[in-house]
């Protein structure tokens, strides 16, 4: 565990927290694409199935339930809370997620270290997890107004890959770790997605207005 | 093939 990796999970864990919090304080869902949450469920249920079969840490294992727990209760507010799922923009949140599933499939079942079902589903959650923010910042250009809450969970969600990539800087130099192309590539393309909502968030929290994204 | 380090990330 490094310094990077940590603040990286950290930032993960504080986005989903923060994202509960707002859902659960508000009882409002305005601005949050369902549609990138149910990505991010399917990207953990892919990802930490070695959960059950292989044991790294207790921080390790906790880590991957809140992860699980927190993605399936935000899609579960959003889709049957009586009074949240009132407040879902449904007839903006129009990206047709499905459709990223099959290619990041089709591309993990091409290029993976090692084909069998573990490393090829570890590789899907990679690839899928780099596109599962589009939903939401097509979302946030359709927003007219950004509350803090939904703009601080999104930097800290971008947060978090960006810290990774320094981990696996970290790790490649220090530990003589062998390059990892498949997870370098695709934190990078995810953090790219970021670089514009990064742009206009720090933006907007220097001169202390409104976060708002160009349509 | 031994386990990728990568693995203990999450």
């Amino acid at each position: 565990m490094n310094i990077f990796r940590l603040a990286g999970d950290m930032s993960h864990l504080l986005s989903v927290i923060l994202l509960l919090l707002k859902i659960r304080t508000t009882k409002s869902c305005a601005g949050i694409s369902l549609k990138t949450q149910e990505l991010y469920v399917v990207v953990f249920l892919a990802r930490y199935l070695n959960l059950f079969t292989r044991y790294y840490s207790f921080y390790n294992t906790v880590m991957k339930l809140v992860f699980i727990a927190t993605s399936v209760c935000i899609v579960w507010y959003m889709r049957f809370h009586k009074v949240v799922k009132q407040t879902y923009n449904k007839d903006l949140d129009t990206f047709r997620h499905y459709v990223v599933i099959p290619p990041c499939f089709l591309l993990a079942l091409l290029v993976h270290h090692e084909f069998t079902v573990m490393e090829v589903l570890w590789t899907f959650s990679l690839y899928l997890e780099a596109v599962a923010i589009l939903p939401q910042l097509i979302l946030l250009q359709r927003t007219r107004n950004i509350d803090n809450l939904t703009g601080n969970y999104i930097f800290l969600l971008g947060a978090y890959r960006a810290l990774y990539l320094l981990n696996w800087i970290y790790r490649f130099f220090m530990e003589k770790a062998q390059a990892r192309w498949i997870s370098w590539i695709s934190g990078l393309v995810q953090t790219a997605l970021y670089a514009d909502f990064f742009y206009y968030y720090i933006k907007s929290w220097k001169n202390n207005e409104k976060l708002k994204l160009p349509a | 093939y031994q386990e990728l380090p990568v693995k203990d990330e999450l």
